[in-house]
């Protein structure tokens, strides 16, 4: 029985791609069969994994227009566990020839009925917007995994956040239920961090994560190398952070 | 005569708002009047300039489906030479409605026209997207500058952006000139800092601005008290850094 998620938030720069990424390779170092999915045009999570949006010959967009079956495109990675789809520039273009197509929110889910027996976590990678790509995902998704930066522009962009996935719910797929919210490049030094995070657990309650991710160089470091922070830097906090984040999915998974 | 500055790329949260806000608010210290249209629908430009979004009237969306002309929604601020265009979330709803309608890409340029006599500075704040609310800035605009933020990241999705500028500039506004570069979020005790740095200005040279933008706490507070940051903490490190951006900015019009 697969679990799908969709790693979304319009606010940019939240930690999306680095949660996806890290999440991913942690599920999949916990020996749970993973596929990431990289449905952002900056295919940001296909080169944090090491592979190169140029030279991929197909990606999420051959899929998208029907062009391609997604089992075959389908790429290993650095981890026996993990698998992805890439994604590059070209997909810029789903969003706009997608436009005017009949089921045209529905591309994603119906690609995916294709594997639902070959993994057990898929991780969707969204772009920083509420368009026909995000909308994709979050009708393809059983959940949506929310990346909050402990910032104050960050808090603002929630509400609007809730508001399309409730449309998504109510429109496309009523099974959506919310995984949770996850607090990112927290920095204990930083004032504002604490009135964020204690913001957000007020108001989210038990939809917060336990685990917290520290603001940690590794983790910024480790995409220049293609990897995932479990294999750049094992022992870093980011490592500890992604690996108790993906312990937590993995309990939560059993409960719902 | 108005100089129209965009400040676009499409990652996210590279420092593009609080690049715009602190640009405006130093234009505005040094006596130049100046507009800041807040052209993404998450409307942190508005907030960051203590103007609540769900409280405005009338916003920019008014103006590019041609229901308000853009005289008749400006706001003051707390600078006597700043005043503002405000968004909402109501914003989104262009991109969907513009669509299909006749010259959607020159919807904010007509609505500027208007207004070329009334500033000497127009700054338009873009949301992390190429999408249709990026382009009208695009083609309206007499220049685009360009944050980057130091990070590994932030490097790869340049390439897509100057795509985007010479498609705009080859079919939409031949003026468009590239106004510069700007380094945001720079961390010296951090290595990926200086690659990044480094890799920027071998790349674009003399494009590239003299002022660094360092990470500085008290950027990312100000906006949390609706102020930008030379009337929140004057003697910040961040208010020095884009004190001395407006200076280039100022430099280089008379260069033009
Ligand atoms: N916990 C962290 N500590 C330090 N740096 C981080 C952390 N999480 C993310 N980063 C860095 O911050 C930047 C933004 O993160 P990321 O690209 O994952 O965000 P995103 O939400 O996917 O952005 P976009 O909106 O463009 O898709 C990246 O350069 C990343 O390496
Ligand atoms: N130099 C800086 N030092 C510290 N924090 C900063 C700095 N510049 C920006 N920030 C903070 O980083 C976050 C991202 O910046 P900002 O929102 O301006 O980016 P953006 O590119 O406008 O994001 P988006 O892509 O969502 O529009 C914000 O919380 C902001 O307060
Ligand atoms: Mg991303
Ligand atoms: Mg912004």
């Amino acid at each position: 029985m697969v679990k799908v998620i969709c790693v979304a938030n319009q606010k940019g720069g939240v930690g999306k791609t680095t949660t996806a990424v890290n999440l991913s390779a942690s599920l999949a170092v916990a020996e749970k069969k993973t596929l990431l999915i990289d449905c952002d045009p900056q295919a940001n999570a296909t080169s944090g994994l090491g592979v190169s949006p140029e030279q991929v010959a197909k990606n999420l967009y051959q899929v998208l227009i029907g062009k391609e079956n997604i089992a075959g495109i389908i790429c290993p990675t650095e981890l026996d566990y993990l698998q992805l789809v890439p994604s590059n520039q070209e997909l810029i273009g789903a969003e706009i020839e997608l436009v005017n197509t009949v089921s045209r929110e529905i591309k994603l889910k119906e690609a995916l009925s294709s594997l639902t027996n070959k993994f057990e976590y898929i991780i969707l990678d969204c772009p920083p917007s509420l368009g026909l790509l995000t909308i994709n995902a979050l009708t393809a998704a059983d959940s949506v995994l929310i990346p909050v930066q402990c910032e104050y522009y960050a808090m603002e962009g929630l509400s609007q956040l809730l508001k399309t996935i409730e449309l998504v719910t109510r429109s496309l797929n009523s099974a959506l239920a919310i995984e949770g919210f996850v607090l990112t490049m927290f920095d204990s030094r930083n004032n504002i961090c604490h009135q964020v995070a204690d913001e957000v657990r007020e108001h989210f309650q038990d939809k917060v994560f336990a685990t917290v991710v520290h603001r940690n160089v590794r983790l910024s470091e480790s995409p220049s190398y293609g990897k995932p922070i479990v294999l750049y830097d094992i022992s870093s906090k980011g490592a500890v952070n992604y690996l108790d984040l993906a312990k937590e999915i993995i309990a939560q998974a059993r409960r719902f």
